[in-house]
C-alpha cells in the first residue's frame, strides 16, 4: 500500500516566486496497481513520483509505504527502505556515466547482495528484453538516447523491486519499442505483483493502464 | 539547400563492436521545408542531425549547406557558420545549468553581436509563447523536464536562424504544450522563411510535418 495524506509540496528558491508543486493531494495505491499520473508539464508529476518515492520531503501532509511513514525515517533506513522496495525511473535517466549497460543495471543488486553470478544474467536478460542485448558494453555516452532510456529502464526493474516508480518511461522511444517495454512491465506486474506507477504524457501508456489520475496545478482532479 | 551525399558515419570504440550509424545517406531539403525524420530508437536520428548540422563529421561522403561543404570548413568558419545560420534542439536540451531560463535563451543572441535590449525582449517574448514567461528567472534544476525543453526550444528559435535542427522537441510534453509548440513553429516557417527539420517519434509532430523521411538501420527507407 502507498498513500499520501494531504502531501504539500512548495518550492521557495532565492530571488523567485515561491511554486506549489503540490497542494494537498491525497492518494492511495494497492498492491499490484498499474496505474498512470497524467496532466501537463509542470502539473507535478514528477514532485509526486519523488515524494512517493522518498526522495523528496512535503512541506505538509505524510507519505506511507507500507505502514512506514517515509517523513519519520531516519537517513540510514530510508536509504535502505529504497533499496529493498523502490524502483526510479527517472525522467533524464541517471546512469552512471563511466559504467556500461551491463554495470548501471547490476550496480543496484550489487549494493542489494545480489550475488555476482545471479546479478550478470539477470542484467543481460533484461537488457536482451529491451532490444539492446548487443549493446550491453557500450557506455551511456555511446549510446542513442532511446537507448539509454531503456538501460534505465531495466535497471529499475532488475532488482525486482515492488514499487516501480517511471517518469515518462518511453517519451524518447518508437512505438515498437515502447509497446515491447509496457509488454514486460504487464508481465513482471503479473510475475512478481509489482506495482507500477508512471508519469506520463504518452497515450501509449495511458491505453495501457489501468487507472488513470489526473494532476493540475499540482492538484488532483477528480 | 541543405545536402547529405552517400554520408557514411561509423561510431568505432575501443572493445566495443563498431556501429554504422548511417549508411550511404543521401538527402537534400529545400528551403523553408517542414519536415520529419522518422525511425526506430537507434536508427541513425541524432546522428543525422549531428552530421546535417556540422557537430559531426561523417566517415565517407560530405554535407553542403548553401553551398558549403562542411568537411572542408576550418573550425572557426564552422562554428562561426553554425552560430549564424544553425538553431539547435538537443535531445538532452544542453541547457547551461547557472543561467536563468532567460540567460540560456538570450546567450546565442549574445553571441551574435545582438543590441542588450532586443536580445532581452525577443527571449521574454519567445519564453512567453512557449508557456513560460513567469519562469524566465528559474535555472533549470527548478523547471519540470517538459519546461526545460521548451526553454531550449526558445533558445534555437530565438536566434532565429536559417535552419532549425530539432531532435525530439516535444517528447516530454503534454499535448496542449505539443500544439502550441508546433504552431509556433510553423508560424516562424511562413513569417521567417526558417526550415524546420525534426527527429522525432511522436505522432503529433509526424501529423504536421509537410514531408516525413523514414531511417532504418541508419539507411533510408524509401
Ligand atoms: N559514440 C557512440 N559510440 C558508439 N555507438 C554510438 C555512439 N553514438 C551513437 N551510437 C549508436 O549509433 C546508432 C544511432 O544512434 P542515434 O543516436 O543517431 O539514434 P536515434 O535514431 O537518435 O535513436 P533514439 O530514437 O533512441 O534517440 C545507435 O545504435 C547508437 O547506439
Ligand atoms: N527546485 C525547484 N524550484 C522551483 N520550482 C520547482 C523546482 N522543482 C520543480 N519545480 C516546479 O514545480 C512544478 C512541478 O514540477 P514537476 O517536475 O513535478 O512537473 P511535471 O508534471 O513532472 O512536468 P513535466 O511534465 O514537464 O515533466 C513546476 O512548475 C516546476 O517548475
Ligand atoms: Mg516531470
Ligand atoms: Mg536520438
Amino acid at each position: 500500500l502507498i498513500e499520501t495524506e494531504s502531501v504539500t509540496k512548495i518550492y521557495d528558491g532565492r530571488g523567485v516566486v515561491p511554486v506549489r508543486a503540490l497542494n494537498k493531494v491525497s492518494l492511495c495505491f494497492e498492491p499490484g496497481e498499474f496505474s498512470a499520473i497524467v496532466g501537463p508539464s509542470g502539473s507535478g508529476k514528477t514532485t509526486l513520483l519523488n515524494v512517493l518515492g522518498g526522495l523528496d520531503m512535503p512541506e505538509e501532509g505524510r507519505v506511507v509505504v507500507d505502514g512506514q511513514d517515509l517523513g519519520r525515517m531516519k537517513d540510514a533506513d530510508l536509504v535502505e527502505f529504497r533499496l529493498r522496495h523502490i524502483g526510479f525511473i527517472f525522467q533524464a535517466y541517471n546512469l552512471i556515466p563511466v559504467f556500461t549497460a551491463r554495470e548501471n543495471v547490476e550496480f543496484i543488486m550489487l549494493l542489494q547482495g545480489v550475488d555476482k553470478e545471479e546479478r550478470r544474467e539477470r542484467a543481460v536478460q533484461l537488457l536482451k528484453e529491451v532490444g539492446l542485448g548487443d549493446r550491453v558494453d557500450n557506455r551511456p555516452n555511446q549510446l542513442s538516447g532511446g537507448q539509454q532510456q531503456r538501460v534505465a529502464v531495466a535497471r529499475a526493474l532488475a532488482s525486482r523491486p515492488r514499487f516501480v516508480l517511471a517518469d515518462e518511461p518511453t517519451a524518447n522511444l518508437d512505438s515498437v519499442s515502447a509497446e515491447a517495454l509496457l509488454d514486460l512491465m504487464e508481465q513482471m506486474n503479473e510475475k512478481y505483483g509489482m506495482t507500477f506507477i508512471f508519469s506520463t504524457h504518452d497515450a501509449r501508456v495511458i491505453k495501457r493502464a489501468r487507472r488513470v489520475i489526473t494532476l493540475q496545478d499540482g492538484q488532483v482532479k477528480q
